[in-house]
């Protein structure tokens, strides 16, 4: 049963991106897993992460959606070997719009991945930030949700607004969607400001808080300038550590379930 | 002649809204200017950040949009005298799907503004990180761009999307519009990261990048949960000093004109 996960956060620069590359490269390519990752931010910044030429790709996550070539016909590999990505391209950006008179347009993507011939056992999308109808495509298709929160007061202000579009979500669109957990992102321990936030969140959300906590590390903000993983880039770093360390807690979690 | 300046990049994270409070209550209380911030984000943390209680405010910004009261009766007051709040709620994440099927939906913050009784020497808007119908309404109704971009590689990524992006409201619907400049934030002067970002962006774009460059300074991530700018906060801090710096070259720059 292929485990499909939005990291999702409407706040702006809260390390989806990084996330979303960091564990998706780790699952593959250190726990063997066969991993699909989809870019559904119209930045492309997943894409462009992974060393992708956004220019050179005819078709996109957009030509899927709305329902002009199948997924199998975008899909395109990595250098990792069981690791596969969905890139995005600037057209992404129009499909907001566009989506929003089409019947049936939470399910787009939901649909799209029902009809995709090749299996994974992940599948990680990562989303733009806001909770439009981009990131409602994600959340309708996906078994989890998967929260990055970064240490900061507006990261933890936007928390119970992302909360409650997931009650909606699950309610209206995706019963079977879950929280996998809210990981808390670019921690500096000589701060108040991230004491202050680990405790509060703790606090509102005890069962929901991942142990693993990943620390502020220049390394994972120079790596997706070369076009690689963190775990590529640089092994021995503190980023690659703390993302292979939450790869694992995250995939021990899920495979409870 | 208002100076309206929308403060713009769908990068998330990059400093909008610390750059939107910083400097229009820093024009007001400072440089004693009249100013009104407007809070465009559904996030709604230009309104929290300078202590504006949303669970209070009956009406915002999108009942203004949407054209059922005048901005008028929607300001509010802040600690500082000079300057006033339209604030944002979490109703105006409703907005972009409605607006879409509205005639004449790029203009409907424009109209509102020029409807607006009082007046102010700044007017200053603070965007969500999204080039959707919110943005482009800031866009379609302001005499300037101010562009907040963060020194890291995914930043640099947007920058060309966003001038394109300029460029086409320009052309189709504000021709008014003009570039105020590009900020560089969270520049971290240790790393070789920052110094390559400000060497690209200083050779690409080079009549268009501020003079002043704010650094990281932790002190203006704890200044939001006080509901205070930085000046108030911390006065002696890096940041409430950068911040100074820049609004007197902003105001210097757009008196020029
Ligand atoms: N732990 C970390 N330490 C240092 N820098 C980090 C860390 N995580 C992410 N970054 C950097 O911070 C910036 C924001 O992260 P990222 O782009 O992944 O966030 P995002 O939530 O995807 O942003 P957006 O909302 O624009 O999609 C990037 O430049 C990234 O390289
Ligand atoms: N110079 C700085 N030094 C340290 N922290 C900063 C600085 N500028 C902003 N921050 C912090 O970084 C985070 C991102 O900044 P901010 O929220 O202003 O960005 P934004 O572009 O408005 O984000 P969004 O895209 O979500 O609207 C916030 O927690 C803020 O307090
Ligand atoms: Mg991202
Ligand atoms: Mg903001």
């Amino acid at each position: 049963m292929t485990k499909i996960i939005s990291v999702v956060n409407q706040k702006g620069g809260v390390g989806k991106t990084t996330t979303s590359i960091s564990v998706a490269a780790s699952l593959a390519d250190q726990l063997h897993k066969r991993v699909l990752i989809v870019d559904l931010d119209p930045q492309g910044n997943t894409s462009s992460g992974l060393g992708v030429d956004k220019s050179q790709q005819e078709f996109c996550v957009y030509n899927a959606l709305i329902g002009e070539v199948e997924l199998d016909d975008i899909i395109i590999s990595s250098q990792i070997d069981s690791l596969d990505i969905l890139p995005a391209t600037i057209q992404l950006a129009g499909a907001e719009i566009e989506l929003v008179g089409e019947l049936n347009r939470e399910n787009k993507l939901k649909r799209a991945i029902t009809k995709m011939k090749k299996s994974y056992d992940y599948i990680i999308i990562d989303c733009p930030p806001s909770l439009g109808l981009l990131t409602i495509n994600a959340l309708s298709a996906s078994t989890h949700i998967l929260i990055p929160l970064q240490c900061e007061y507006f990261a933890l202000e936007g928390l119970s607004q992302l909360l409650n579009t997931f009650t909606l979500i699950k309610g209206d669109l995706n019963p079977d969607l879950n929280i996998a957990g809210i990981l808390l992102t670019m921690a500096d321990n000589r701060t108040n400001l991230t004491t202050q936030i680990v405790e509060e969140v703790n606090e509102h959300f005890p069962h929901h808080v991942f142990e693993t906590i990943i620390s502020r590390n220049v390394r994972l903000s120079e790596s997706p300038s070369h076009g690689v993983p963190i775990h590529i880039y640089d092994p021995k770093s503190s980023g690659a550590k703390s993302y292979f360390q939450f790869s694992k807690e995250l995939d021990q979690c899920l495979q409870k379930e």
